[in-house]
């Protein structure tokens, strides 16, 4: 996948049955984002496979004050990388992961 | 941890805190 600079993980233990995982984000290569931003500072949130898009989250991160306008789509991007991976994970391993 | 801040944006809850030196430097 190409590198956004940023770095999205599972927050915790993704057991596989619940619809909502938790995600941490954070910057992971500063040159590669147009905009302020703070350093060395993880976001965790909450994700919906269901109900939430990572564009949506990208925008309310932008809103929230932690990311540039223009650094919207690489942070939503980045969210989709780790939600596919997630995704994938769990369709190789349905039962309870 | 009084470092960590809740931020709510439109029903979402963004928790932050700072990320570990190591891994900045790990990843």
């Amino acid at each position: 996948a190409e590198d956004t600079g940023l770095r999205v993980e599972l927050a915790e233990d993704d057991d596989c049955s619940n619809s909502s995982l938790g995600l941490r984000l954070w910057v992971e290569d500063p040159k590669k984002l147009k905009g302020k931003h703070k350093d060395n500072e993880a976001i965790e949130f909450s994700f919906n496979l269901e109900t939430d898009t990572p564009e949506e989250v990208a925008y309310e991160m932008v809103k929230s004050g932690f990311f540039h306008e223009s650094d919207s789509k690489a942070v939503a991007k980045s969210i989709r990388d780790r939600v596919t991976l997630i995704k994938k994970t769990r369709e190789k391993k349905p039962a309870g992961c | 941890n009084s470092l960590t801040q809740v931020v709510h944006s439109a029903g979402r809850r963004f928790i932050v805190s700072p990320v570990p030196e190591s891994r900045l430097r790990e990843s």
